[in-house]
């Protein structure tokens, strides 16, 4: 069943721009390897 | 203004009610044909997402769209309330967005396409190192992959295509299957034409997964009733295909039957059951099985009519269907079971109907009986096709539950329009379902007062 199924967070390097400049921040995503 | 695309014209629009408190809507997860389902336990209340930031100056030439995080604080159907980053506590200009379209976006969509995020004007003095906020607040939190919006894509693409032959229950008469050509495919919701349709006639609607459909050549494999030109007969009898026929691998197994002929090995002809009234939803009928086809299926009557002598009100179901029952379902499930025709809900009883005329029940144990864990509560709203006019999808509400089934209540108009539908069943959406594919949506009906 869905509600079983594992869920897959991967940590990844994400990047932002802003009017000040970019930088990257680590987030967690979800499923991105599904 | 918030961008909505794809807007159709009268569409209901779900917005002014979400904010209700005792409003409830099916969550995603029940819906186990619905788009993105499959990645929906992983979308949740506190994921940061970019988008179009609406409170701020007019466009520049520059940057025509500004974009910002907002943090989802809430999530009824597809529908998502977010809160700007910076707002802190301050609800005044959340707003709710459908998470299964191109209004939200994972972080970092911005920057992949030249896009700075602009904070907006309300709280633009806020802080003076929007850098330094953003860093802190998205460092550690969770958003959508990367891959999100390709997922919503693909989640809506149908198996079929336009131009396909298929065999389809005639809706005119619902004995028969008559061979149509896919028309229109919205949100994988086919719109079908039967070969002989007059031009200005709309066709007939039904979700790609309905099991009144079904793969060329269906009917002389089971032994169903088939209208098609000759030509159609001959080639199917021959075992010739097209290019555009819609074979056996676009369809699910209900639709094409199993070839397991024991299925069927304990029904007979006469014998009686409960079963929907497939022209009336909301009944749960004494039945009889009329015919015994190949591949699973049965052909029933509902005993409440006058016999029609042509066999016009005949119907196919599968056995797994779940739409028949074992006599005795209604009573224990404490509904009304509408009688044969001579008899009254007080005069109608199993036992001595059976004795009296020397019918025999199908066997219980013959029936499916799998009750899934659906999560369908009574009160939850949803999206519902009208399957009496399957063109229209309509605001609806779960009015009672029994075993898998559950009574599906179109709001604002009376009980007896009410449909029992499967808790599978491909007819029913999550709130949001019509607005994310691009379907017109009808609201509750409103009364006109009396003047």
């Amino acid at each position: 069943p869905m509600e079983n199924k594992p869920r897959k967070w991967e940590q990844k390097q994400v990047q932002i721009k802003t009017m000040e400049g970019e930088f990257s921040v680590t987030m967690w995503a979800s499923g991105a390897s599904d | 203004s918030r961008r909505h695309t794809n807007e159709i014209a009268n569409s209901y629009d779900w917005d002014a009610c979400l904010n209700d408190t005792y409003f409830v809507a099916a969550p995603v997860t029940c819906f186990k044909h619905a788009p993105i389902v499959d990645i929906w336990s992983n979308i949740l209340v506190g994921m940061k997402v970019e988008v179009e930031n609406t409170d701020c100056d007019n466009a520049s030439e520059t940057f025509p769209d500004s974009f910002w995080v907002a943090t989802v604080t809430k999530i009824i159907g597809y529908k998502a309330l977010l809160r700007y980053e910076g707002f802190g506590l301050n609800e005044t200009k959340d707003f709710w967005v459908s998470l299964c379209s191109n209004q939200v976006h994972p972080v970092g969509w911005c920057a992949t396409r030249g896009k700075p995020l602009i904070p907006p004007k309300t709280i633009e003095d806020k802080y003076s190192d929007w850098k330094d906020f953003l860093c802190k607040r998205l460092t550690g939190a969770r958003t959508l992959p990367s891959n999100f919006a390709s997922k919503v894509t693909d989640s809506m693409k149908s198996r079929f295509q336009c131009g396909l032959t298929l065999e389809v229950v005639d809706k005119n008469r619902i004995s028969q299957v008559k061979v149509a050509v896919v028309h229109k495919i919205i949100g994988r919701r086919l719109n079908v034409k039967y070969y002989d349709m007059p031009p200005e006639d709309s066709g007939f609607w039904c979700h790609e997964d309905s099991p009144l459909l079904h793969p060329v050549g269906w009917a002389k494999k089971v032994g169903h009733h088939l209208v098609a030109p000759s030509q159609y007969v001959d080639r199917v009898r021959s075992g010739i295909s097209e290019d555009n026929d819609a074979s056996e691998e676009l369809f699910t197994p209900v639709q094409i039957g199993s070839n397991d002929n024991t299925l069927t090995s304990g029904f007979r002809i006469g014998m009686k059951l409960e079963a929907i009234d497939p022209l009336n939803l909301s009944s749960i009928c004494v039945a009889t099985v009329m015919e015994v086809l190949n591949c699973g299926y049965i052909m029933i009557r509902i005993d409440t009519y006058d016999a029609d002598a042509t066999g016009g009100d005949w119907f196919c179901y599968h056995v797994s269907s779940p739409y028949i029952f074992p006599v005795g379902f209604c009573e224990q499930h404490s509904l009304a079971l509408v009688p044969p025709k001579e008899f009254t809900l007080q005069t109608f009883n199993w036992k001595n109907y059976l004795s009296e005329t020397g019918n025999v029940a199908v066997s219980a144990s013959l029936f499916n009986t799998f009750v899934p864990a659906h999560g369908f509560e009574e009160g939850m709203k949803m999206e519902a096709t009208d399957l009496m006019d399957p063109r229209l999808v309509c605001v609806a509400t779960v009015a009672k539950m029994a075993g898998r089934l559950l009574r599906v209540h179109f709001d604002g108009w009376e009980e007896e329009y009410d449909q029992w539908l499967d808790c599978e069943s491909s007819d029913i959406y999550p709130v949001g379902w019509c607005h994310s594919v691009g379907y017109k949506l009808e609201g509750p009906r409103v009364v006109p007062k009396h003047t």
